[in-house]
């Protein structure tokens, strides 16, 4: 995946922090003080779709090709700049009961992005 | 508030300003968050909980995730303490209650729940407790008992006790009351409930949709 740098306008990933002191949620997140939510923005040529390393998977490929086919002609094709890699956040919180809850929410930071 | 003069280079929709484009961002991690733990809203501290006593549970905790077995085939899953209420006791008897959000609707399943327990003992002494879980059965006003273990302390500080099946049903239905008999001379409440940072708690392991999920082969 490619991270944004100032002009880019491909299909890129644009770090996001999410502050829980910005939001107002310090008083029942515990740990951690904020996560790297991160989003992806960019454009998806219709040529970049199913390429390998942007592509999800060898499935995904496929698929594009087959849809990049079926779009030929059309000048904006159907490919989007989606997160491709994700991975969990570890939270820690007080629950209504003021428990403390320890888990893993998945797919919470976006890692990399790609066109579908 | 929309830009007119530029658009998503994604979508081929038009663009917010960058204020805009943060409040939004912010939302969208709020709902993603309370989504994923099942909430409607975030919680409202009620009953807050000492800063040496979430200090001292943690480090438990901690331990405990060490000694976890790694497990494949795993949903979301959580680990809850929950600290005790000392409820109806006496010189002879302590009752604990614990009480755990109601998940059964959302297809949670309690996994596996501990009592971790200080005690502080004169030296060269022993004492056993004899937990036993209660629990208030439909169209009964009186406590139940449903299980009951053996705790043998043969020196001072945090032990642990397994909690059967009958516990973690009652953890599941949203509340679980233990009552704690220590047994022999050498035993007093103080052994049990000593200071702030000694509150004892209940780890529950829980599984998000256990009942509900399918495994295809």
């Amino acid at each position: 995946g490619i991270d944004c740098q100032g002009g880019s306008r491909m299909c890129c990933r644009q770090e996001f922090f999410v502050d829980f002191r910005e939001i107002g949620w310090q008083d029942w997140i515990i740990q951690p003080e904020g996560y790297a939510m991160n989003f992806c923005t960019g454009q998806c040529p219709l040529h970049v779709a199913g390429m390998p390393g942007i592509a999800a998977s060898f499935h995904t490929a496929v698929f594009n090709l087959l849809k990049a086919n079926a779009a030929a002609g059309t000048a904006r094709g159907g490919s989007c700049c989606v997160p491709t890699i994700r991975r969990p956040l570890s939270l820690l919180y007080y629950d209504k009961d003021s428990n403390i809850v320890k888990t893993d929410i998945p797919d919470m930071v976006v890692e990399a992005c790609g066109c579908s | 508030t929309l830009r007119a003069d530029s658009q998503c280079p994604a979508c081929g929709g038009p663009t917010l300003d960058l204020e805009s484009q943060r409040e939004l961002l912010h939302d969208f991690a709020k709902r993603s968050i309370l989504d994923k733990l099942h909430l409607r809203q975030r919680p409202t501290l009620g009953r807050p909980v000492s800063r040496s006593a979430l200090r001292t549970a943690l480090q438990r905790l901690r331990e405990l995730s060490q000694e976890a077995l790694l497990e494949d085939d795993i949903g979301q899953e959580y680990e809850i303490i929950s600290f005790a209420e000392t409820g109806l006791s006496n010189i002879n008897q302590i009752r604990l209650d614990f009480h755990f959000p109601d998940r059964n609707s959302g297809g949670m399943e309690i996994q596996q729940a501990s009592l971790m327990l200080f005690m502080q003992l004169p030296p060269n002494s022993t004492c056993t407790v004899n937990v036993k879980v209660l629990m208030l059965r439909p169209h009964d006003t009186n406590l139940t008992l449903i299980a009951q273990h053996l705790l043998e302390v043969d020196a001072s500080g945090w032990h642990q006790i397994f909690l059967g099946p009958e516990a973690q049903a009652a953890c599941s239905q949203g509340h679980l009351t233990l009552q704690l008999v220590p047994e022999g001379q050498r035993a007093h409440r103080s052994d049990i409930l000593g200071g702030t940072s000694h509150r004892p708690f209940v780890v529950a392991r829980v599984r998000v949709g256990g009942k509900h999920r399918v495994r295809r082969r």
